[in-house]
Formats: structure tokens, C-alpha cells, sequence
């Protein structure tokens, strides 16, 4: 479902090139459950953002579902992120004067959902994280783990076909980032949701049933389950 | 150094009370290195912010140095916090058009420390924790370990004698996780700074000579080395 051809992603800084990713060749099969893990600045978020359709490479090809994404335009760019792809960020990126409740109803906003069911939605996906009690706190009224399943909660609310999660139990003790785990494989196992997430931390990249390692903007090894 | 005495904290959200600390009551002796762990919403930011002098408990009594920080002016307050502590925050709180170097720099701007001296502690700083190269990134061109680094090295910079840290791991990777506790535990055997870190990682807890665990804003269980 994501293909990527030596993708290459380098950032100007004054005078500078960071080269963020220096070719990148991958393959994520439908159904997957992948852990991306990688030393700090290794060029993680910046493919996440990529096959996230966020940014585009520098050089290189990306085709999610088959398509060329290089190939479309702003509108098709963020209509297929809506329909396709439900994100959580590693700064979790929540509007901030903005209840948990208005945070994760977000993604249904501007679709025919009707409002009271976009509510029921969002107000079953707060319980799963964990949060119920917590809807009308606004962003700075949460935890820092609480703004992070606020995140996640958002991220799943559309029923997407592809979660990308960037680090979302950097903030979660080993307790609630096993509820988070379980949510996760479950939507795996039962839905065939295609997972691709980020982590530091070994015990989490476990869950998943494949491991890649990234090093200087490159893919260094490949461990299977 | 730190004495708390049945400490509690609530907040109102709308017609809700929040018990986010329901009486806690601990000493923190001075060159200590004490981890807090816990649950995601069990009132550890909430706890280090008290401490910080960046909030006031709803009642109880805290003393930093002996000295009741309730009695304290605003002016005064900011400058115990400014001159005495270091802080780490969970979510970084970095100035956002602002470059890793002005970020860093930004406890010293109103010292009486000259500008290239100011300049030189700053880079030394980042150098430290590995920043070497990313002095003139703006925050939002860094990595999430490197914003999270960048906040370490401006807490660093005034050489405080207090270090409060929250979660000052929960975005880097295990390498770059021993590399920054290695300069907390050289800070606190070498210089006697005083670290209260919080942490969900029981390896980087283990760091510490002391961790306590809280449950619903209160301490359940302490552990010594
Ligand atoms: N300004 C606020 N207004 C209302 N409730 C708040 C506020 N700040 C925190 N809370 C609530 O108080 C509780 C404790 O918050 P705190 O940030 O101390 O938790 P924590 O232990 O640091 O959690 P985490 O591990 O997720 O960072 C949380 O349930 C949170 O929702
Ligand atoms: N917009 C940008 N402009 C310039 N450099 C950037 C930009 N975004 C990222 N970088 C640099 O590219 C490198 C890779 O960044 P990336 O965010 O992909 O790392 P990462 O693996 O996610 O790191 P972390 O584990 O710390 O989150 C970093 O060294 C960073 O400084
Ligand atoms: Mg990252
Ligand atoms: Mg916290």
C-alpha cells in the first residue's frame, strides 16, 4: 500500500543542506503493523511526514494505493489524507483555547456526518483512550499524557485505512501505553488497519510484527516478529 | 532543600472539581536525585510546577531553602525561579520563530552576563547534549528529541542549583537517553545539583538514588538505591 523509491528529503538552513533522508527504498504491505525506531534526528518524522502525504521528497517517488503522489494537486492531496490517513504527531499539534472533545471531532468537522453522531463518535474514542471525564478540559486543562491520547483519539476517529503514529506513548506510563498498544493491535488483527509508528522504546516496537532501524536518513536493518 | 507539607491542588473546569493533588507531603534534601513515576494524570507536572514556583497550591505549605513561597511577591518569585531553577518542561515550551541558540540563550538575557559570554555558555550548553550543528535551526526545523534537548540545554545554562526535569527522555532514543542522564548524574556527583526528574521509563528512574510513585495526586510508595 506504500512504496517508496529512493526517496531523498534535504533541507536548506542558511548556508546548510541537511540531508534528512539520503535514499530511502521501502515497501509497506497492506495489513502491515510496522516500528520505525532510529537515534534521535535520523530522519523518523520526516518520513512519517512524507508517507503522510505532509511534505513532499526532494527527489524520489512515493506511491501510496498505487498513485503517484507527486502527481496530485493540493485538493486531492488533502482529500485523500482525510479519507485515508489518520495521523498522531509527535508534538500532538492540538488547537489550543480548544476542548478534547472539539480536538478530536476535528477530522469530521466538514464531512455529511451529522453533528450529533460526529459527537457520539468522538466521545467513544476519548473512553477507549482512556479519557472519559476529560472532553470539556481544554489543552492546557490535560496532562501531557492526556494531550497525547487526545491526539490519538483524534487520529482514529475517522475510521482510517492507515494510522501513522509518530512516538504516541512518549508520554504514556507503562500501563496506559499497554491500553494504547492493545487499541492498536486490535484495530490490526480485527480491522486490517495498516500501522506505521514511531518509537524509542523497544518494549512498544515489540507490538508490532515488523522493525526497521533508521540511521542518517537511511534504512539500516530489518528485524521480522 | 524542598519541604512540602499536605500540599493540595484542584482545579475547576466548568462544574467539575479536579483533585489533581490531595495532600502530599515530602522533603527533598539538597543534592538528592529523586525520580517521580506514575500514572498519566496522576499530578506529576502538577507536583513539579509547585515545586518550580510556577504555581501555587489550593492549601498546604511550601517551603524552597526554608523560605514559604506563598509569602512571595510576583517579582520575588521570578527571581528565586530565575536565579535557584532549572526547568525542563514535559511539552518543551520553546519559542517558536526562535533559533536553538536564542531559545538556549534565553535565561541569560536579562543578567548581567555579557553577550559573548552569554553566546559561548550557550553553545557549550548545546554542545553538550549533542546540538553541535543545530545552533541555527529555528525550532521548528529540529527533530522532536532535538526541541527536547534544546529545552534541557537552556535549563542547564544558568548553572542552577535545582533541576527540575519532566519527562526530559520521553522523545530521544536509549543512546541519546544515557547520554543526557549522564550529564544529570555528573551534575548531581559532581556539583551537588539537586534533580527531581519525572519519568514513565522505569530504566531512566533508575538513574536517580530515590524514586516515589504517585497514584491519584497522592505519593503511594517510595524506593531507595
Ligand atoms: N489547568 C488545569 N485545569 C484542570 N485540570 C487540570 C489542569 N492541569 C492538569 N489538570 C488535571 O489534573 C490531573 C493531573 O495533571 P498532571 O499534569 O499533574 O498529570 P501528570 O501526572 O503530569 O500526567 P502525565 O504523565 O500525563 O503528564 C490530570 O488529570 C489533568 O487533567
Ligand atoms: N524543517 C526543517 N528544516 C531543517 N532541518 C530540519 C527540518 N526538519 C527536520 N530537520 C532536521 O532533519 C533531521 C531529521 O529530522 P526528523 O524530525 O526526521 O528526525 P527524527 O528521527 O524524527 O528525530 P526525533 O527522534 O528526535 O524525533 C534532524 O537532524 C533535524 O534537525
Ligand atoms: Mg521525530
Ligand atoms: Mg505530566
Amino acid at each position: 500500500v506504500i512504496q517508496l523509491d529512493n526517496i531523498t528529503k534535504t533541507y536548506i538552513v542558511g548556508e546548510t543542506e541537511v540531508r534528512a533522508l539520503r535514499g530511502v527504498t521501502y515497501a509497506i504491505k497492506e495489513g502491515e503493523f510496522l516500528a520505525i525506531l532510529g537515534a534521535s534526528g535520523s530522519g523518523k518524522s520526516t518520513m512519517m511526514n512524507i508517507i503522510g502525504c505532509l511534505d513532499k521528497p526532494t527527489s524520489g517517488r512515493y506511491l501510496l494505493d498505487g498513485d503517484d503522489i507527486s502527481k496530485f494537486d493540493k485538493n486531492r492531496l488533502a482529500r485523500t489524507r482525510n479519507k485515508k490517513i489518520g495521523f498522531v504527531f509527535q508534538t500532538f499539534n492540538l488547537l489550543a483555547r480548544t476542548t478534547a472533545l472539539e480536538n478530536t471531532e476535528l477530522p469530521l468537522l466538514y464531512s455529511n456526518v451529522p453533528g450529533k453522531e460526529r459527537t457520539q463518535r468522538a466521545l467513544a474514542s476519548l473512553a477507549a483512550v482512556g479519557l472519559k471525564g476529560r472532553e470539556h478540559h481544554k489543552t492546557n486543562q490535560l496532562s501531557g499524557g492526556e494531550q497525547q491520547r487526545v491526539a490519538i483519539a483524534r487520529a482514529l476517529l475517522n475510521n482510517p485505512s492507515l494510522i501513522l503514529a509518530d512516538e504516541p506513548t512518549g508520554n504514556l506510563d507503562s500501563k496506559t501505553s499497554e491500553e494504547i498498544m492493545a487499541i492498536f493491535t486490535n484495530l490490526n488483527k480485527e480491522k486490517g488497519i495498516t500501522i506505521v509508528m514511531v518509537t524509542h522504546e523497544h518494549d512498544i516496537g515489540a507490538y508490532a510484527n515488523k522493525r526497521i532501524i533508521m540511521k542518517d536518513g537511511q534504512i539500516i536493518k530489518e528485524e521480522t516478529n
